[in-house]
């Protein structure tokens, strides 16, 4: 049966081009960047991340799990979490 | 809560709205209920007062709009981004922006205007986003039934405008700390293997892959059910959960509420009408029956025969003698019952009929 909602699931392509996006507007990633900027905005990804995840109470991984992507997909205020 | 970086407010506190346009989901009435009722709440806790104009340049100017709207900060589209609002201003400062590719409502469907709007107008008067899930100001959009400024957010709201004049200062909800070590629990039951904890209008479970407590309203799961539940139980053979408040009960399978509930507690289960409300249940996996607390009474309830057994209600210490003469919540795994009472709970054996262990209430959230 389909088990009580419980999250899992690989961490799809799409889903990273949407922790990306959500990065950008809410924890003010900066979304430009030439290659090597890009290697060094991995890293920058990652704070970003364990910023979310912090401020939503999740575990802080810096890495998109399940509970992550399932904050990320829901709906919400346009105004970033964090100060400009 | 959080103040907006730089503390921005408005010096002048009676502030006047205008809503520029209308969006086609709604009556223009609907919308200037929805609109007016989510400034009350806010001039209900602070001196600030908001007058609605029909013409000329208003502090907070509200909108509809869609897409790129040019104000550097588009919509997307259905969902995700629902609106937006700037800090306290001049121009463009404090005004609110609902995305129109949304479907704006006045009920439980997604999005409730009314809802949206008071988190908006927070924005509009100076707050950020709290981290607090109960609070309106959390980022992510959650409806459960009743909208009101959790103690979050009025905190917030009068660290920057203090308190309203009003002679008793409204208070609000408190969202439960997991470690509280003075949390109690409305209900707790097992379902589908796992153990929900239900305070208030939030739910608290754990989840063995992953440490952290999962808090987050009833309605994510049962938008039907009432807030403030005071006993809910699992009959495991039939997949189904039962959920208690007053004399009238509901049953949901996994997260479908079954038709034709709520029901009441006499026609189903046999209560004389002196029981008004039920304090805990559980069902024992093995027999089929099932007990309800009632004060300092319990009742054992056969599933199969769909019957209250003879010789109850007894004195709680009857069966179940050490836990006390009152229980808020119980519910059974590895086939001992597990009884709450304010911070106490009591592992009990009831084949042995003995506490097996004193555990403080909130001991399966690992604080």
């Amino acid at each position: 049966s389909h088990g009580f909602p419980a999250a899992t699931s690989e961490t799809q392509e799409q889903d990273v081009e949407m922790v990306k996006k959500y990065l950008e507007n809410y924890y003010n990633l900066n979304s430009n960047g030439k290659k090597v900027e890009r290697q060094r905005n991995g890293g920058l990804v990652t704070e970003k991340l364990k910023q979310m995840q912090k401020f939503f109470g999740l575990r802080v991984t810096g890495k998109p799990d399940a509970e992550t992507l399932n904050v990320m997909k829901q709906p919400r205020c346009g105004v970033p979490d964090v100060a400009p | 809560f959080v103040l907006t970086p730089g503390n921005p407010r408005w010096e002048n506190t009676n502030l006047t709205y205008r809503i520029e346009n209308y969006t086609p989901d709604l009556s223009r009435a609907d919308v200037d209920q929805a609109i007016e009722k989510a400034f009350q709440l806010w001039s209900n806790v602070t001196p600030l007062t908001f007058t609605k104009v029909s013409e000329g340049q208003a502090d907070i100017m509200i909108s509809f709009v869609r897409g790129d709207h040019r104000d550097n900060s588009p919509f997307d589209g259905p969902g995700g981004n629902l609106a937006h609002a700037f800090q306290p201003g001049a121009g463009i400062g404090g005004d609110a922006h609902f995305d129109d590719d949304e479907w704006w409502t006045s009920n439980f469907q997604d999005y409730n205007l009314y809802r949206v709007a008071a988190h908006e107008f927070g924005h509009s008067l100076g707050l950020a986003h709290s981290t607090d899930i109960g609070a309106l100001m959390y980022p992510s959009y959650t409806f459960s039934g009743d909208v009101q400024l959790s103690q979050d957010d009025i905190d917030g709201i009068q660290a920057i405008y203090g308190p309203s004049q009003n002679p008793t200062q409204p208070v609000g909800p408190q969202t439960p700390e997991v470690c509280d070590s003075k949390l109690t629990f409305d209900a707790i039951t097992t379902i589908r293997g796992e153990v929900m904890f239900f305070k208030d209008r939030f739910y608290m479970r754990t989840n063995p892959l992953y440490p952290e407590v999962e808090l987050n309203f009833i309605s994510v799961f049962w938008p039907q059910l009432p807030n403030g539940l005071q006993a809910a139980y699992e009959v495991a053979d039939r997949d189904e959960v039962r959920f208690f408040k007053g004399n009238k009960y509901w049953a949901v399978k996994g997260q479908d509420v079954l038709r034709g509930y709520p029901r009441d507690i006499y026609r189903s289960f046999g209560f004389p009408r002196t029981v008004k409300s039920i304090d805990a249940a559980v069902s024992e996996e093995d027999t089929g029956k099932t007990y309800f607390f009632v004060a300092n009474k319990c009742w054992r309830y056969d599933e199969y025969k769909q019957s209250m057994d003879a010789g109850y209600p007894k004195m709680i210490a009857e069966d179940f003698p050490g836990i006390g003469n009152k229980v808020d919540a119980v519910f059974q795994k590895g086939g001992f019952f597990y009884f709450f009472h304010g911070r106490r709970q009591y592992k009990f054996d009831p084949k042995t009929k003995r506490i097996l262990t004193l555990l403080k209430a909130n001991s399966w959230f690992n604080c």
